[in-house]
């Protein structure tokens, strides 16, 4: 059940551009990109390959990134696979695999180069098979203390490189949900199974879905808040397994702490509310009952399961906890107030603000205001030639179409068309209160609903 | 949606977070477009990857046979006014119309509901075993003049709020109604008169409820869509 894909890093919408001089990569090749990759992890040449999702068509490469004369390129037609061992800066067991590109020793010392027999004669001498390249660190005969080389100091023959195992190199704090290291191994040693592939194991933790959870190919994470990282393994008998990565000794101080209200989704929030919307005491974190959980305060420090305080140790929505009520297990506490976040100037606009021409030009965001006369990066429906009377100057706030909530602009933020600016109404301006109610209102194509459709005919 | 029943209410959405949970509601006020509360997202520039909106269905959580379910991915957040606490999603497609799946009015700009209008709520969120929590529940509430809500929060009322009296049964949104609407039937037609926002508590019996007053912000509505 292991996939060829597991030997392989993968950049998404990626190529890999090699000098012209180099010699033209292998023909291309049919099919999947676990096929390709099994054709390039059986190749001695093949060190990465492109896969064209929509052709099927794979080339083989033999480079890497790391080789000299090449460099990624952006192209949404291909993704490019290159072979860990010669991608990661750390090692696996002993480091027989490691072909990465460290070329001095523990002690600074430079690697003599494997081809040379100067300053120190030897027998490694490099094949296609034994990957002793360069002068890169290499562990041809299974040293334990991993990758070596002889030095070009003639008084020290060969030095370890002193290259760190994979679970040393990064290590995790809290609970490793922004672990992003490169172990790709349970504790017990069993393989990961990719993220990206749905055997042996079906899951929903699909890398697209979860983007910011970072679940690059097979390597340990934590997209759900479990204690520590983890990973779905290649052996269909077991679904799912920790892995074993040293934790770091700094903790690390908590951001965006607030009490007395919550900002984002509200992981920083450390105040003191105990009790949901509908009035139900929160159940204390370190008890199990009236509900099992896994959230046991001295497994998650950082998260601060204090007393029965509304917490969000797991990235939901907002603050929740469990409650004291049998039948309900979880509750939001979204009756927390939220924090604002809007910036604010000490300027401010009369009525609508359709007379304000100051020189205000940003969002309450913060974001750049688009300048008026632009046409990027959106196209205005209302510019200086629409509105000329509506003193459209540069890239500052205005409201031509006399919008009830102030003036606003056109930003320079792709996502977002318009914003209202970091303006507020002067205190007392005399914006009309609510209109009573206007004459007879009329509504076409909405609002209907088939009223026979109640519950009973369900 | 506590001390209501099971009900029907076409626009009413369920915005469900990557695992598929039901979170909050919504309103569909276009095919492409529906309308929450600010309260129900991280951020204004939250990335939804992964979110979507489930319409079309009485349940919270459809069998996967639900013959008009329909889910959408959320494409985009955008947030209202300041104070208004209002949000619109873009969907990734325009929602299919049927029998089971409607457009809610929008109301006319500054509109007023007339004091004792009853209008609905309608909602996935918890009920508090006053009905069953699988299905869709709406509840009917009077609408509450300004000025004697105002009177009855001791002057905090905001005029972006908008008020329904306190029923003695117990009758409210709760958890999980959150960004659902309260649609009033104005011209024989459902108009989306407020949205719900989170209270201190469920279905008091001694305070009037809030919402977001929507006329306030019609104008803001018609912008985003057209923008």
């Amino acid at each position: 059940h292991r996939s060829p894909l597991n030997d392989f890093e993968r950049l998404r919408a990626t190529e890999l551009l090699a000098a012209p001089t180099d010699p033209l990569p292998v023909l291309l090749e049919w099919g999947s990109a676990e096929q390709c990759a099994q054709h390039c992890v059986t190749s001695l040449t093949c060190r990465a390959f492109h896969h064209n999702r929509q052709s099927q068509l794979c080339q083989l490469l033999p480079w890497t990134q790391h080789s000299p004369h090449v460099q990624l390129q952006k192209n949404i037609h291909y993704d490019l696979y290159q072979k860990k061992d010669y991608l990661r800066d750390c090692i696996v067991a002993d480091g027989s695999s490691y072909r990465g590109t460290r070329a001095t020793t523990e002690k600074g010392l430079r690697c003599q180069h494997w081809q040379a027999t100067t300053p120190h004669d030897h027998r490694f001498l490099p094949s296609p098979r034994n990957g002793l390249e360069e002068n890169y660190c290499r562990n041809p005969d299974r040293d334990k203390q991993g990758p070596w080389c002889y030095t070009i100091d003639p008084n020290v023959r060969h030095q370890t490189c002193g290259i760190k195992k994979c679970e040393d190199a990064v290590c995790v704090t809290c609970n490793g949900e922004d672990y992003r290291g490169t172990v790709d191994h349970t504790e017990s040693g069993t393989e990961c199974q990719r993220w990206d592939l749905q055997h042996p194991h079906k899951h929903p933790f699909h890398p697209d879905k979860y983007p910011d959870k970072g679940l690059d190919n097979n390597y340990c994470r934590n997209p759900d808040s479990s204690e520590r990282p983890w990973c779905y393994t290649t052996d269909p008998g077991r679904e799912r397994e920790y892995c074993r990565i040293r934790i770091c000794k700094k903790r690390p101080r908590p951001h965006n702490v607030t009490t007395g209200c919550f900002r984002g989704k509200g992981e920083g929030y450390r105040g003191r509310v105990n009790i949901t919307v509908s009035g139900i005491p929160c159940q204390r974190w370190d008890t199990q009952s009236p509900h099992q959980h896994h959230f046991v305060p001295e497994k998650y420090p950082c998260k601060d399961l204090q007393e029965n305080y509304c917490r969000n140790p797991d990235g939901s929505e907002a603050p929740w906890c469990f409650t004291t009520h049998p039948t309900i297990r979880i509750a939001f506490c979204f009756h927390i107030r939220r924090c604002p976040e809007e910036l604010s100037t000490p300027e401010c606009y009369h009525s609508h603000g359709e007379h304000y021409h100051g020189h205000i030009s940003k969002t309450r965001k913060g974001i750049t205001c688009q300048p008026w006369a632009a046409q990027a990066p959106h196209v205005p429906q209302i510019s200086p030639l629409t509105h000329p009377e509506a003193h459209l100057e540069e890239n500052y706030c205005r409201n031509p179409d006399n919008d009830s909530h102030g003036p606003w602009c056109y930003t320079m933020d792709p996502r977002t068309p318009f914003d209202y600016c970091a303006i507020k109404p002067c205190s007392g301006s005399t914006v009309p209160s609510i209109v009573e109610n206007p004459d007879a209102v009329t509504f076409e194509q909405c609002g209907r609903r088939d009223e026979r459709l109640q519950w009973k005919g369900r | 949606i506590v001390g209501g029943q099971p009900g029907n209410s076409p626009w009413t959405v369920s915005i469900r977070n990557r695992a598929g949970s039901h979170f909050c509601g919504g309103s569909l006020v276009k095919e492409q477009w529906v309308i929450s509360t600010r309260q129900c997202f991280s951020s204004c520039d939250a990335d939804l990857t992964g979110y979507e909106v489930q319409l079309g269905t009485l349940f919270k959580d459809p069998g996967p046979g639900d013959p008009n379910q329909q889910t959408i991915l959320i494409a985009r957040i955008v947030c209202g006014p300041s104070e208004s606490e209002l949000v619109m999603l873009k969907l990734a497609r325009p929602a299919v119309l049927n029998s089971r799946v409607a457009l809610i009015c929008l109301p006319h700009e500054r509109y007023v509901v007339p004091a004792g209008t009853v209008c609905e709520i309608a909602g996935w969120g918890e009920t508090r075993g006053t009905a069953d929590g699988n299905v869709l529940n709406v509840a009917r509430l009077p609408v509450l003049a300004h000025d004697e809500c105002n009177a009855a929060l001791r002057g905090r009322l905001k005029d972006s709020e908008l008020c329904t009296a306190p029923l003695r049964a117990g009758v409210g949104a709760c958890e999980g109604d959150y960004g659902g609407p309260l649609a009033c039937l104005t011209a024989d037609c459902w108009v989306l008169e407020g949205v719900i926002i989170p209270s201190r508590v469920c279905a008091r019996t001694d305070q009037p409820a809030l919402f977001i007053r929507v006329s306030l912000y019609v104008d803001w509505i018609h912008k985003v869509m057209k923008m």
